[in-house]
């Protein structure tokens, strides 16, 4: 899902096209205002690429589990 | 945790450094997730 | 000086790299938290890419006025 999803522009993309974030979750971020892909990365790059924030973010936001927010 | 909420972003992000808890700017996206780290600290 | 900064990867540039942050308010972003270039863009992607929010967030934080947040 990864390659597919870095084989091309990130565009217009929703959150649920990333990789580790699949259909519910997708959803939980649309819900929070993270509905398009880029947001995510966005994130991380503010967070300053620190992944334990990156992860709590993620969990707080919309319940990704460890390895899905290191997908 | 909500007596953070009146702090601004400047006076969270000060004490932020005072902890010395490692941060980003004080952003909407970020806010609530540093108030949570500085209470989990405090606590 | 954005060609230059856009002939290679941001990596760990100050904010003061970017094109329209000058010395004076790549300083002030720094005191803000942020202090990478790359933190910048990521807020950018975080407003959902909508440039009068950007550009209100980038003039609240550092004081940019409407041409160097448009730069």
């Amino acid at each position: 899902k990864a390659r597919d999803f870095l084989a091309e522009p990130m565009g217009e993309k929703p959150a649920g096209s990333l990789a580790g974030i699949g259909e519910v979750l997708g959803k939980k971020l649309e819900e929070r205002g993270s509905d398009k892909a880029y947001v995510v990365p966005g994130q991380f790059l503010v967070l300053k690429e620190d992944k334990d924030l990156f992860r709590e973010w993620l969990k707080d936001t919309c319940g990704a589990n460890a390895k899905q927010s290191c997908d | 945790m909500d007596d953070y909420a009146v702090l601004s972003d400047t006076e969270l992000a000060a004490v932020l450094r005072q902890y010395n808890i490692p941060h980003g700017p004080v952003v909407g996206s970020t806010r609530k997730l540093y108030e949570k780290k500085i209470f989990e600290y405090e606590t």
